[in-house]
């Protein structure tokens, strides 16, 4: 049903945007 | 009284990658219907809805404050559920049945765990709780 997740992992964010990692 | 939800801008545009996904464009708005772990939220706009990756959508109120959770340096046990060969330099290629410490639960479903010595990304999704307590 469309309230299941996507199967796949999430795209990781665009590089130039990614958060501060630790 | 009514329900509020939190509102969230694309700070990227998004192409789906399967149904029941939206489109994103860099600047648009999006109520939080529903924050699931593995980094996909369930999002309405206008009259649509439809999952988004967490990555590309920012608070509309205090960008920087992402309600993240601190990071666990003592880690947690957890089991891959699913291998995963990395596809970034920051991530983890693991194979199935794989107990590794979770040290970092970020919102974007993208979790730091360590095996031994190796330290990286994998996909929350792909990851169990084991239930049992670490050895120390």
């Amino acid at each position: 049903s469309i309230k299941e997740p996507p199967q796949n992992p999430p795209p990781r964010p665009p590089a130039e945007l990614r958060r501060k990692r630790p | 009284g009514p329900i509020i939800l939190e509102t969230y801008r694309a700070i990227a545009d998004y192409g789906k990658s399967s149904k029941y996904e939206l489109n994103l464009k860099t600047g648009d708005l999006l109520e939080i219907v529903e924050k699931s772990p593995n980094g996909w939220w369930f999002c309405q706009r206008e009259s649509q809805r439809g999952w988004v990756p967490a990555s590309y959508l920012e608070p509309l109120e205090g960008p920087d404050e992402m309600e993240e959770p601190e990071p666990n340096y003592e880690g947690e046990l957890y089991i891959t559920t699913k291998g995963y060969t990395a596809a970034e330099d920051d991530e983890l290629t693991l194979g199935p049945g794989e107990t590794i410490e979770v040290i970092h639960k970020l919102l974007d479903g993208w979790w730091v765990v360590r095996k031994g010595e190796q330290t990286g990304h994998y996909p929350s999704m792909y990851l169990r709780k084991t239930g049992e307590k670490r050895e120390v």
